[in-house]
């Protein structure tokens, strides 16, 4: 009747100390992110685990949005690849968030984000594909030509084995040279929420 | 409207799915 995935998962905040060890967050940075934690996963089912219908609730407000790249989120997520994020997973992931985090570990990150198809590389087709999902996501129009034309130049950037893909070094590479490609990979907001500041 | 000379990758950062801050909005 049971999912013994379910069980395994620790609940509650058992360990602060050990996590803020393995994390850059502090015990009572992690105390305040389990709070939140407690919110997101008792959105649809209070069961201190959070399901992919809760996390897509706590980004849009809504469970109504598809999004390819919530879902490309959560899975990455999702370490144990079980459906649920447990507060060990949640915290672990959203450490690499943290304006603290190292640099490295943002790179990492954001390049398994893109590589839709985990081949250890980023190809054309993938970047297509996640340039119309975000278009399709904000009402914007661009036609055809002008996508391709996007993605033309951003490969003969990006691409310098020019092998028609981006692997990790080029990746790497050309977000060392855009910084701006990774701000999303840093949340400012991190580290004012959970100072004791924070009201 | 996105500029032909905007980088694919940039283009993609903006999506909203992307935007774990609001997470932290009420």
């Amino acid at each position: 009747c049971c999912d013994l995935d379910l069980y395994k998962q620790s609940r509650g905040l058992e360990d602060p100390e050990l996590l803020a060890r393995e994390t850059v967050f502090s015990v009572s940075e992690i105390e305040a992110l389990y709070e939140l934690f407690k919110k997101i996963s008792s959105a649809v089912i209070d069961d201190g685990l959070i399901n992919k219908e809760e996390f897509q609730l706590a980004l849009f407000k809504t469970n109504k949005k598809e999004s390819l790249f919530a879902d490309r989120v959560f899975d990455l997520f999702d370490t144990k690849h079980n459906g649920i994020l447990g507060f060990e997973e949640f915290a672990r992931a959203l450490s690499v968030f943290h304006p603290n985090a190292p640099i490295d570990d943002k790179i990492e990150f954001s390049f398994q984000l893109y590589d839709l198809k985990q081949q250890g590389f980023i190809e054309r087709q993938e970047v297509k594909q996640m340039v119309v999902a975000t278009l399709a996501e904000s009402g914007m129009n661009l036609s055809d030509d002008v996508i391709e034309s996007i993605i033309d130049k951003t490969f003969e950037e990006a691409d310098t084995k020019h092998d028609g893909k981006i692997d990790k070094e080029e990746w790497r590479s050309l977000v060392l040279r855009h910084p701006s490609l990774l701000k999303n990979m840093t949340l400012q907001y991190l580290k004012k929420w959970t100072s004791p500041l924070h009201s | 409207m996105a500029p032909v000379t905007m980088n694919a990758f940039e283009l993609i950062s903006t999506s909203q799915g992307l935007n774990l801050s609001s997470l932290f909005e009420k």
